[in-house]
């Protein structure tokens, strides 16, 4: 990436992050498409042996051998029974039976992650700087899992067999399925058993957003990672024959542009096809359509195939419209025709034209890239949000982290698009999605692996958690694309990630493997399910009473039931949330604040301070929630914040109604 | 395999192994063997979960989910890309 470390704050922090000697045992393992490993991301200069902890392997197959590893890229698998006994035999002329990444995306994710520093890179000049990953000095093991059909729970469950086995410590997967309860979920169940090995396991939040219950992988011992944008856009400007000019992104660079007005025509009045407005395969007619721009809307097929269709069709230009589904959000694209994509509302302005003139015009102005773009970040509309549909008193996504227009390493197996008709090839590459925001965190992570060695994985997440910030530098709300207004806890879970402030939290929540035991216990799982999670049998105790609400999590999720309400006889209930925090700084005095989500709701912590006297010491409180009863639709939000001057440990509070 | 087979991932409790088996492979392996004599583990699983991957047809997934020391048979899911 050539904008995050910056962002971030990576760039001052230079000081604060353990020498490459200590970052360079730190094992990242990506499970995703496998990788490109002639990508300069994956130079090795300057980094020492192997660590000796490291029992993988580069494996060989298609277009691959142990040689195209080294000390940088330590590991390769790949995985594909599972595929190929459902989807047939994996055909070697279309995808690689190796670890060689024939699609782009787990190349991105893993040089995302911890690609080494890569001066001059851009994708066609846009975004141009010197890309990076979050952990440059970590080590990279890939293991491929997904292939073009998809990617198979048997195999996932094989990779993180072999990676837990091989003595990686962070492990990211930019993949999700469902919402299968957590002992019906191959990724739940396989990252259980690294949590317990002392591996943070990152997962995607999902692209389901902006709509309520759909995030993937909400399990407590993953962290999930939703999107938000960073401060730097592709403007490309659509001027239209009224004068008018609106707003667009585009990553099109080629020969040619447009450099005069052309015939603008809308998709729908150029086909006889029904949905002949989304720019589907074989829809436009090309003599209403050639040598024109050609607005599409967007939906169904993926957006730089419409560029294609349009091309193909002789068409001179694109117009990519969104529409409710995705509203305002603008993801730039690098199409194989000058194109830009516009916003919703945009749209609509720019239809109102073309209907109302008979000789309706257009020409597409690029301006290449622009950074400090304010407000800057904002959650991403596709990015998925809670509330948990598994279980609703777990707070998820738990951090977002940049994962729109991301710049990073990329296959020289396809073009930018992906597509099968662009020929281009690009070393970098410029995409979007939750897959992009996972691997910031895992590298991160691995940062922090490599300042505190012995922090558990629940540890450094509560770091990453308790550190985000849900405020812009001027005081306003972190926003949300979806919406134009504040962001919510649903939306953005603790905030925005704030690598440099992690390193140094104060206080963090710790969480070992019996504590979710205790809580799968608390959901009334059978021992057999809690056994298919632990690997082990584990009853839980008849005398003791387990609540969900005690979980040791960094985030607060409080959920009032009708029911609760109507049994306590008062018009009112009361929900108790027990913490306990572990001092990682000096002896300190930590003072509570809390910022109550609304009149409705009494909040009350005991005790109000919490005095450390030496590291490593843990202090428990009580938080106790009061409320009435209020719509199922409710939702209000607040932060319970402990201070000892210096550090600030933040947690969201998520009420809501059922 | 057939088209009536699909892939399951088995879960078992490793801890109630039987005795006469030196091996926990050799346990998974006859339980495999007990439903279906040409089925075929597509992988053993050690550290992410105790157990193995194999196809199979609905009828000896329902059979094999009888065993004792089975915890559960889960069916082949699909993830995709975020």
């Amino acid at each position: 990436t050539t904008r995050t470390p910056l962002f971030l704050g990576l760039d001052r922090s230079a000081d604060f992050f353990p020498e490459s000697n200590a970052m360079g045992d730190v094992i990242v393992g990506v499970l995703d498409t496998g990788v490109w490993p002639e990508s300069k991301s994956f130079d090795d200069s300057g980094f020492g042996p192997i660590p000796a902890s490291w029992k993988g392997e580069c494996e060989s197959g298609t277009n691959f051998s142990s040689k195209n590893c080294n000390r940088k890229l330590i590991g390769a698998r790949y995985f594909a029974k599972g595929y190929e006994s459902t989807m047939g035999l994996i055909d070697e002329t279309k995808e690689s039976k190796s670890p060689r990444d024939d699609d782009g995306h787990g190349t991105h994710t893993s040089t995302t992650a911890a690609g080494s520093v890569v001066q001059g890179a851009s994708l066609f000049g846009f975004a141009s700087g010197s890309a990076r990953g979050m952990a440059t000095h970590a080590r990279v093991a890939v293991y491929k899992v997904c292939w073009i059909g998809g990617c198979f729970s048997s195999d996932i469950l094989a990779a993180l067999d072999k990676a837990i086995d091989d003595n990686v410590n962070v492990l990211s997967l930019s993949l999700g399925g469902g919402n299968s309860d957590y002992y019906r979920d191959s990724v739940a169940i396989g990252a259980f058993a690294a949590m317990e090995k002392g591996i943070l396991v990152s997962c995607s939040a999902g692209n389901s957003g902006p709509s309520p219950y759909s995030l993937s992988n909400v399990a407590p011992w993953i962290t999930t990672v939703g999107a938000g944008t960073l401060d730097r856009d592709f403007p490309a400007y659509l001027s239209l024959g009224n004068g008018k000019n609106f707003s667009g992104v585009s990553l099109y660079k080629g020969a040619m542009s447009l450099s005069k007005m052309l015939p603008f025509v809308y998709a729908g009045n150029a086909s006889n096809s029904t949905n002949g407005n989304l720019c589907m395969m074989g829809t436009l007619i090309p003599e209403q359509v050639k040598g024109k721009i050609v607005l599409c809307d967007r939906g169904l097929n993926p957006r730089v195939q419409k560029g294609s269709v349009v091309k193909a069709a002789g068409g001179a230009g694109m117009v990519l419209a969104n529409t409710a589904a995705n509203g305002d959000e603008l993801v730039a694209d690098a199409h194989l025709l000058p194109a830009t994509t516009v916003g919703q509302t945009t749209g609509e302005a720019i239809k109102k034209y073309l209907t109302s003139d008979p000789n309706p015009t257009a020409t597409i102005l690029f301006e290449g890239t622009k950074v400090g773009i304010k407000p800057s970040p904002v959650v991403a509309s596709f990015s998925s949000r809670g509330p948990n549909s598994i279980t609703q008193e777990i707070l998820k996504p738990d951090i977002i982290a940049p994962g729109v227009n991301i710049i990073a390493g990329w296959t020289g197996a396809v073009g930018p698009t992906g597509l099968a008709e662009d020929n281009r090839r690009v070393g970098f590459n410029i995409i979007s999605g939750t897959s992009m925001s996972c691997p910031h965190v895992s590298g991160l992570a691995a940062l922090l692996k490599g300042a505190h060695p012995d922090w558990s994985p629940a540890a450094i997440r509560s770091a990453l958690m308790t550190t985000a910030y849900t405020v812009y530098k001027n005081g306003g709300a972190l926003q949300d694309v979806a919406t134009g207004k504040p962001s919510t806890p649903f939306d953005h879970g603790a905030g925005h990630v704030d690598p440099v402030a992690a390193l140094n939290p104060g206080l963090v929540y710790d969480l070992k493997a019996e504590d979710y035991l205790n809580f799968l216990c608390a959901l009334n799982y059978t021992s057999t399910q809690i056994n298919s999670i632990a690997r082990r049998p584990f009853s839980c105790d008849t005398s003791k009473k387990f609540s969900v609400t005690d979980l040791n999590y960094p985030s607060f999720a409080v959920v009032f039931s009708e029911q609760m309400i109507a049994d306590s006889g008062s018009g009112s209930s009361s929900i108790k949330h027990i913490r306990t925090v572990t001092n990682v700084g000096p002896a300190g005095l930590y003072k509570v604040n809390v910022i109550s989500p609304s009149n409705l709701v009494k909040v009350t912590v005991e005790p109000e301070t919490l005095a450390f006297t030496r590291t490593n010491e843990q202090k428990s409180y009580t938080v106790t929630f009061t409320a009435p009863s209020m719509p199922s639709t409710k939702n209000v939000n607040g932060r319970i914040e402990w201070s000892d001057g210096k550090h600030v440990v933040s947690s969201p509070v998520a009420i809501s109604w059922t | 395999s057939t088209s009536e087979e699909s892939t399951f991932i088995i879960h078992m409790a490793k801890s109630q192994m039987p005795d006469s088996f030196d091996d926990h492979t050799h346990w998974y392996s006859s339980s495999l063997k007990s439903v279906s004599e040409s089925a075929e583990m597509l992988y053993v699983y050690n550290n992410a979960v105790h157990g193995y991957a194999a196809r199979l047809t609905k009828k000896e997934a329902e059979s094999i989910q009888k065993q004792r020391g089975i915890l559960s048979v889960m069916p082949e899911m699909k993830y995709e890309l975020h």
